[in-house]
């Protein structure tokens, strides 16, 4: 049994740094992704496919873009529906997904 | 704990932490509340 | 025996820290051919009308959205420089980020709930370096439960 777990804690170890290494890779992708202009430029959504995503018609879509590091505070239901955003980086837009 | 506090403005965070702020918003305790008061006084709508 | 039980319980630690960077890497993998496709799907789109859409009519990433009922009464406190909000809900409402959107677009070849035909996985696979394709075949069966160990 002993020999059997150190094999086993053995294959998990090296199962793990091979998560941490693909974990740190794809990071480093996406940042690289996300940063390049052409990919700024072409990454955005269209009206209509947040209507597609939040389908049903009796619904609101509020859409809020804000600087990074922008801090988002929800309360807790029993203090009332409150949420509060605070910027240091530039102002925040927010606006309302037209309907069709 | 009567608030949740995340950041935003930056693309491809982790998506599990908003689940948490709706879980804590759609949990019954405060439309439970509300159902009470609407039963109590109804009321007055506010005006835009 | 002593040494039995320890290696367990590090067996054990091991294998639940495996399961949560297994998830965080399923993760990155979607998000990463989520925002391709959405990019490739909108230089298509260009091409093919041959300019780019109204500005007023697209919303670039990162962002947010807050969806409620119509019924909803919403007060808004802003400051003059728009670097602080206050919203005031009188209804539930719920808050969803970019990538969940993409998700819900399909961006992410339905990889997100293991339901990818295998012309979806076709695509997949070739939006993500070689190294991660075994994890991308993997998770279009069904999210990863166990232990997965590739080969490589």
């Amino acid at each position: 049994r002993h020999k059997e777990l150190q094999s086993e804690v053995y294959d998990l170890t090296e199962a793990e740094e091979q998560l941490d290494d693909l974990i740190s890779k794809c990071n480093l992708q996406l940042r690289l992704l996300t940063e390049d202009p052409q990919n700024k430029k072409l990454g955005y959504v269209r009206c209509q496919d947040l209507r597609k995503s939040f389908d049903s018609p009796d619904q609101l879509v509020m859409v809020i873009r804000a600087p990074p590091e922008t801090q988002m505070q929800v309360s807790e239901p029993s203090e009332g529906y409150k949420v509060s955003l605070k910027s240091m980086h530039g102002p925040i837009d927010v606006f309302l997904c037209p309907d069709d | 704990r009567s608030r949740m506090l995340v950041s935003i403005g930056e693309s491809f965070g982790h998506s599990s932490r908003f689940q948490k702020i709706n879980q804590m918003v759609n949990s019954s305790e405060r439309s439970f509340k509300r159902t009470l008061d609407m039963g109590s006084i109804p009321k007055p709508l506010k005006r835009l | 025996a002593q040494e039995c039980q320890n290696l367990e319980v590090e067996r054990q630690r091991r294998l639940e820290r495996i399961k949560q960077k297994q998830s965080q890497l399923q993760e990155l993998i979607l998000q990463q051919i989520a925002f391709k496709n959405l990019v490739q799907r909108n230089r298509q789109a260009e091409q093919q009308a041959n300019r780019p859409p109204p500005p007023n009519s697209i919303i670039h990433l990162p962002f947010i959205i807050v969806n409620t009922s119509k019924k909803t009464v919403i007060d808004c406190s802003i400051s003059n420089d728009k670097f602080e909000y206050l919203f005031n809900f009188d209804n539930m409402f719920e808050i969803h980020d970019d990538i969940e959107v993409l998700k819900r677009m399909g961006m992410a070849c339905g990889l997100e709930v293991g339901k990818c035909s295998a012309e979806d996985l076709k695509v997949a696979r070739n939006l993500v370096p070689k190294a991660l394709e075994p994890y991308v075949i993997e998770m279009a069966k069904g999210p990863i439960s166990n232990v997965y160990i590739t080969g490589g």
